[in-house]
């Protein structure tokens, strides 16, 4: 494993702690979006199905187990802890599930390596990946107050999958690694989406001033 | 061998 790879796994882990932190701290998922975190478990459990399948490393499980486990526990927290779910946007929430995991499943469909269940999920689940943030960056264009959790949580969420395009190229150049449209496309469009997102965040950051997106 | 070595990321 290289830099790169391990640096975007453990920048894909603290996102996920940090997210956890505020929740637990705070007792308060104010400006999370319960539809992103809903479509990353599914994500998930379409992505490592392959964990009762195949096995690559001991990291490689127990990381895959902390991200379905750690997905699970943060919408159960937003749906069902009686103090959390309160402080839900339940109305500024608006995105549809529907209208991105419909049209990536098709994708997948039709696009993909082999015409096999596991394969067909693996390639679906990256998809959906690439997008599952939009509905997060549509709520926090609506709100006014984006504390500086939430505001990190989602600049380590975008930066992980950014480090991974290095780990591509790397790969590419050193190990031999061949050519792998689906994931690296799905990776290139899931960190560009974050590009306006970067730009305000570390403006705010250089300033130091209070994030605030462009409606 | 064509085995998707992307499969050992996460």
């Amino acid at each position: 494993m290289n830099a790169f790879r391990l640096a975007g796994d453990m920048t894909h882990l603290l996102s996920i702690i940090l997210l956890l932190l505020k929740i637990r701290a705070t007792k308060s998922c104010a400006g999370i979006s319960l539809k992103t975190q809903e479509l990353y478990v599914i994500v998930f459990m379409s992505r490592y199905l392959d964990l009762f399948r195949t096995y690559y490393s001991l990291y490689n499980s127990l990381m895959k187990i902390i991200f379905l486990g750690t997905s699970m526990c943060i919408v159960w927290y937003m749906r069902s802890h009686k103090v959390v779910r309160q402080t839900y946007n339940n109305d500024e929430d608006t995105f549809r599930h529907f209208f991105l995991v419909l049209p990536c499943f098709v994708l997948a469909l039709l696009v993909h390596r082999n015409f096999t269940f596991i394969e067909i999920l693996w390639t679906f689940s990256l998809y959906l990946e690439s997008v599952a943030i939009l509905p997060q960056l549509v709520l926090l264009q609506k709100s006014s107050n984006i504390d500086n959790l939430t505001g990190t949580y989602v600049f380590l969420l975008g930066a992980y999958r950014g480090l991974y395009l290095f780990n591509w190229v790397y790969r590419f150049f050193t190990e031999n690694h061949r050519v792998r449209w689906i994931p690296w496309l799905s990776g290139l469009i899931q960190t560009a989406i974050y590009t306006d997102f970067f730009y305000y965040y570390i403006r705010s950051w250089k300033n130091r001033e209070k994030l605030k997106l462009p409606a | 061998d064509d085995d998707d070595d992307s499969h050992d990321e996460l």
